[in-house]
């Protein structure tokens, strides 16, 4: 991003390697100041929500600038007089559904280049049958050199590979290349000045959209796909041809007055599409409420085109006044389940789960959300999952988000748009093929330690399960595998050894795919679901969980809610040099829905002005204690 | 190899690296007065990269305290010990403690081994464990000595030599090819040296990632700062 004419984006490279699903992205810019004078110079990209940055550098000439990972609460301390003073701004935005902004702007003497670098680490998820990479490309102008290259490497063989992009023309298409070998996939892209420009002697650029890559990998083995690399492992779990159990959902409809008009409209066109997309085998519950729960039929009923036709009229006829009971709305929606399950009208293989969409906050009935968080979870007693979908802005969805993980579930947020409809059939598409219910992974515990979640509600088709652990002992290259789950006809149980493999190096230079990624794998994923825990977890648990979380960020250098990147960088004479705070946005926080860019009166965004000390050498730290060594590292 | 050479009188350190064809066997300590030698054999990378630099580590030590009657083989498999005739084998793979006559000697589970001579030098060694199926890199040794100043102002070899303290001044520090790490001209033993303020590991504490010492850092196998060449260290059998 450029303040003027006279700045030159140089190069503009996006290098992204996956091995095993988890991507390691590397964006880097070079920008010269032509002018006599000095200028500002912004570096803007945007990176998945899903993704931790790990590192983020500034090379003015010649000079680096490192940014560093530090606890969230320290730095916030070290820059709290910077804070006070009142310059607020975000180094990180929210940006659309599903991304997030990180920028900054660094002044730059005449005639000086300087080079951003930012890498962030993500575990690709599996939805829909596939893993998607997002690279979103704004230039703003030409870049003489532009490059997105990304090579994936999955053991298992990749089953298909697709590129594209939101702004590719029928002259960009050509210059899209794919090259697929077995277990390799090399993506490129990497137009000319001249290919950049929307024609020969115009202005701007037509680079600037989304760059996707998807693919899937082969799937054969019931056991799921074993890695072991470096005293660590990793399981990935999603076979192939499973038939989907029959499910017993009960969507929890909201109706209050806040649902009015557009949002009303959008959710009954929604679930006309759901109820219709149900099958026969399935039983489904309608629970739309105000201040009053109004049940359509007392009990469950089974999803024949007669009882799916009336419920779609019922559906037609709902009209949105009134207050928000949710607690009372989602306990009868818990009572009709379970008296279905009690009576045996439900299949004993089946899947129950709860649907839940609202656009605000509680408030009539138990309005104290700890309460309602509570009786929920006791009512629910984990017999079946609960799914929260929060509509708009005004939803608290901190609350929604806890309720849903507490109860074997998730929340996903539902933005106010045109698409509303489509966002919410696609959240039921995603969780309306069940193919395994209580599905247990078990490893020898002698063997295995650090494990990753290894009980899962469910296991829906399209999705993936991944756990990850450390080895007790970095030697051993093998041990049993069983996985455990209820399926259609009879209880799935599949019994396997992993064992390593000899494999071959494919990223030498970093020695990527045998360096440390499975640990890093191992970690993302542990500190994920020690932020999950720590949301459901009880006060004196959340101490120790956090401080857990916290130490595998800093220790694995990830800007996690929990830590913050520290970003030094020179200003100008009266300010040598200054340091601004990167932070990790929660999903609590991202309350902007525009793709333009956050409103100004989003929270939690930090901005911070302070002298750093910039000395070069190290501050000693040695022991008293002569101590000579050889060693190697 | 990198070496450190703690200076805690500067409070301070020294490092350089030594790199040699693997299977080399370097002299580390040689003690006339009290009969102490080190010496440890080099490995290499199992496999390397054409055209990429050829990293060596120690991957087994022989070490004789004459004096005491006990000669040690330590490798990245197995722990031999004789003292005055009786012999022990060791694996890495247990946990165990013996106690010599004279030498108290304590191997942690694929760890560490920590050799303990009666009134006279402490020595750790460490191990590390690299996954057997990494297509680079192996297991291999690292070697720390406490209590230095215990040996005689004879005590030569590699590390040997800085075990009575070495005498160096620094410049001022000026931009390097590395501008995290700046460089300056050290003057030690008749040399003028450019060296590199960098860091260096000691794995003791935290045998994965190490902690990281401040050190001068000498380049070109530590040219200027050993006593004469690095062809002088080369011994032709661990004993």
């Amino acid at each position: 991003s450029v303040s003027s004419d006279e700045i030159e984006v140089q190069s503009v490279k996006i290098d992204c390697k996956v091995a095993s699903r988890f991507a390691h992205t590397v964006m880097t810019s070079t920008a010269l100041n032509k002018a006599n004078f000095s200028q500002e110079v912004f570096f803007e990209v945007e990176l998945p929500k899903t993704a931790f940055m790990t590192n983020f550098s500034m090379e003015i000439d010649g000079k680096i600038y490192v940014g560093e990972v530090k606890e969230k609460e320290k730095a916030k301390k070290q820059y709290e007089q910077a804070v006070s003073t009142g310059q607020t701004a975000g180094l990180v935005k929210a940006s659309g559904r599903k991304m997030e902004k990180f920028s900054v702007s660094v002044n730059i003497a005449a005639n000086t280049s300087v080079t951003f670098t930012l890498t962030y680490e993500e575990l690709l998820q599996r939805g829909f049958g596939k893993y998607e990479i997002m690279i979103r490309v704004k230039p703003k102008q030409p870049v003489q050199q532009f490059e997105i290259v990304a090579d994936i490497y999955e053991p298992q063989g990749i089953a298909f590979l697709d590129a594209h992009a939101t702004f590719i023309t029928n002259e960009l298409l050509p210059l899209v290349k794919k090259t697929l070998t077995d277990k390799m996939a090399h993506i490129s892209f990497s137009p000319t000045l001249e290919q950049q420009r929307p024609c020969p002697q115009c202005g701007g650029t037509l680079i600037d959209g989304d760059f996707v890559i998807k693919y899937d990998v082969n799937r054969v083995q019931d056991i799921g796909d074993i890695q072991i690399v470096n005293g660590y492992f990793v399981h990935f779990f999603a076979p192939a041809d499973l038939p989907r159990l029959p499910k017993n959902v009960v969507f929890v409809i909201d109706r209050s007055g806040s649902m009015y008009n557009i949002k009303m409209d959008q959710t009954r066109k929604a679930l006309v599409t759901i109820l219709t997309d149900l099958n026969e085998e399935d039983h489904f519950g309608l629970v739309p409420f105000d201040s009053t729960v109004s049940p359509w039929r007392p009990s469950l009923s089974k999803a024949t085109p007669e009882n799916v036709k009336a419920a779609k009229e019922f559906v037609l006829t709902i009209e949105a006044g009134g207050w928000t009971n949710i607690n009372e709305a989602v306990l009868a929606a818990v009572n009709i389940l379970t008296a279905a399950e009690k009576n045996n009208t439900v299949p004993d293989r089946s899947a129950s789960m709860i649907i839940l969409l609202t656009d605000g906050d509680p408030s009539f009935g138990v309005r104290h959300l700890p309460t309602i968080q509570s009786n929920v979870r006791n009512a629910i007693g984990g017999n079946m999952s609960l799914f929260c979908l929060g509509f708009g802005n005004d939803v608290d969805y901190n609350f929604l988000d806890v309720l849903a993980k507490q109860n074997d579930g998730l929340a996903r947020r539902i933005y106010e748009a045109s698409d509303a409809v489509l966002q919410l059939q696609g959240f039921y598409d995603e969780v309306s093929s069940p193919l395994l219910s209580e599905v247990h992974f078990k490893y020898p515990e002698n063997t295995v330690n650090s494990l990753t979640s290894s009980h899962f509600k469910q296991l829906f088709n399209g999705s993936e399960i991944v756990v990850a652990g450390r080895l007790n002992d970095l030697e051993m290259n093998d041990f049993p595998v069983e996985v455990s789950a209820q399926g259609l006809e009879n209880d799935f149980m599949v019994k396997g050894q992993a064992s390593a493999q000899e494999k071959s190096p494919i990223f030498p230079d970093q020695e990527y795919i045998f360096g440390d990624f499975t640990e890093r794998l191992w970690a993302y994923l542990t500190i994920q679901q020690l932020l999950d825990k720590r949301d459901k977890s009880t006060a004196e648990e959340k101490v120790n969980i956090t401080a857990k979380a916290l130490d595998l960020s800093l220790r694995y250098n990830f800007v996690t809610p929990l830590t913050s990147l520290v970003v030094t960088k020179p200003q100008n004479d009266e300010k040598p040099e200054d340091a601004v705070i990167a932070d990790k946005l929660t999903e609590a926080q991202r309350t902007d829905t525009q793709d333009s860019g956050p409103t100004s009166s989003q929270t939690g965004y930090r901005y911070a002005s302070a002298p750093v000390n910039t000395g070069h050498i190290p501050s000693h730290r040695y022991a008293s204690t002569p101590v000579h060594s050889v060693d190697g590292d | 190899p990198h070496f450190i050479i703690g200076l805690p009188d500067k409070n301070d350190a020294l490092c350089f690296n030594i790199d040699d064809k693997p299977g080399t066997i370097f002299n580390l300590v040689k003690d006339p007065l009290t009969g102490t030698v080190v010496n440890g054999q080099t490995i290499g990378d199992k496999k390397v990269e054409p055209g990429s630099k050829i990293n060596t580590y120690f991957g087994r030590f022989g070490i004789v305290l004459q004096k005491f009657g006990i000669r040690l083989m330590v490798s990245t498999q197995e722990i031999l010990v004789s003292e005055r005739g009786k012999q022990a084998k060791l694996f890495w793979s247990e946990s165990a403690t013996i106690k010599g006559h004279n030498m108290d000697l304590q191997v942690t589970e694929d760890r560490s081994l920590s050799v303990t001579v009666k009134n006279s030098v402490k020595f750790v060694i460490i191990l590390h464990k690299v996954w057997k199926m990494h297509p680079y890199h192996q297991d291999y040794l690292g070697f720390y000595t406490l209590d230095s100043h215990l040996f005689s102002p004879k005590v030569h070899g590699l590390l040997g030599q800085f075990y009575n303290g070495v005498q160096f001044e620094v410049s001022e520090l000026f931009p390097g090819e590395n501008e995290e790490k700046p460089d300056a001209i050290m003057f030690v033993k008749g040399h003028q040296l450019v060296v590199t303020r960098g860091w260096q590991r000691d794995f003791r504490k935290d045998v994965k990632n190490g902690e990281n010492v401040p050190c001068w850092f000498i380049h070109n196998n530590g040219t200027g700062i050993i006593d004469g060449e690095l062809s002088d260290y080369i011994v032709s059998g661990l004993f």
